[in-house]
């Protein structure tokens, strides 16, 4: 089965865009 | 003050000097059951309200454009994606977002990302860019977190969507005990996102594959 990094998935999610 | 009053909820936090009979006793420490207790009545008790010294917090960062995750990395030297407590807290002091805190506000802060002795530095920088995704957000309806209805087709729409939902993702998934050391399968992911109202596209859920996939 398909295994995901979700902590990369998450520092993507919650981004620093100011 | 002069006059003596009505002891109110809000007089009892760490720090604080309170007087009894003329006599000053200062609070030093809460236990466990008390803190419990007013974190759950945020409104009565302003400094245990985590969102809103994030959101004090945040407004500090934002207005000084600062990307702090970079910084709790630099003190992550061994990669765990937590600190312990004494790195954490002066991690923090080395940005200056702790001055305008007072104790109180410092363990409510402390204590909201505590998890044993490990401090989930990330899980608090998620939370001051949901915070402000969700201030940036406000009174635009495209970017309202929706119910199940509507299905983001692309990746990027599908992350901003779930910014804005008050669900900590990160916190979540490290939580769930069918996740193992920060991976997961992707059936498992999707079924995550689904419980906590997320739907995902099978686009995004082709997207997710191609970028996050890793070696098992």
């Amino acid at each position: 089965s398909v295994v995901i990094n979700f902590n990369t998935l998450c520092d993507d999610i919650y981004i620093c865009d100011w | 003050s002069q006059q003596p009053r009505i002891f109110r909820p809000n007089d009892i936090y760490l720090g604080n000097v309170i007087s009894f009979n003329g006599n000053d006793f200062q609070i030093i420490e809460m236990d466990n059951m008390s803190l419990d207790f007013c974190e759950h009545f945020p409104d009565e008790f302003p400094m245990m309200d985590t969102f809103k010294i994030i959101g004090d917090m945040m407004h500090q960062i934002v207005d000084r454009r600062l990307d702090i995750r970079p910084h709790f990395r630099r003190a992550d030297t061994k990669r765990r994606r937590w600190l312990d407590q004494a790195v954490f807290v002066s991690t923090l002091d080395g940005l200056a977002l702790t001055a305008d805190l007072n104790d109180q506000e410092v363990l409510t802060l402390m204590r909201r990302f505590k998890d044993a002795d490990s401090y989930y530095y990330e899980e608090m920088c998620d939370l001051v860019s949901h915070v402000y995704a969700k201030n940036s957000s406000m009174g635009t309806p495209s970017t309202k977190s929706r119910k199940f209805t509507i299905i983001d087709s692309s990746l990027e729409a599908f992350k901003q969507n779930a910014r804005v939902r008050t669900i900590q993702w990160r916190r979540t998934f490290r939580k769930d005990p069918q996740t193992h050391d920060g991976f997961v399968t992707l059936a498992i992911l999707e079924k995550l996102f689904k419980k906590h109202g997320l739907q995902l596209a099978d686009a995004v859920v082709d997207e997710i594959r191609r970028t996050y996939e890793v070696d098992p």
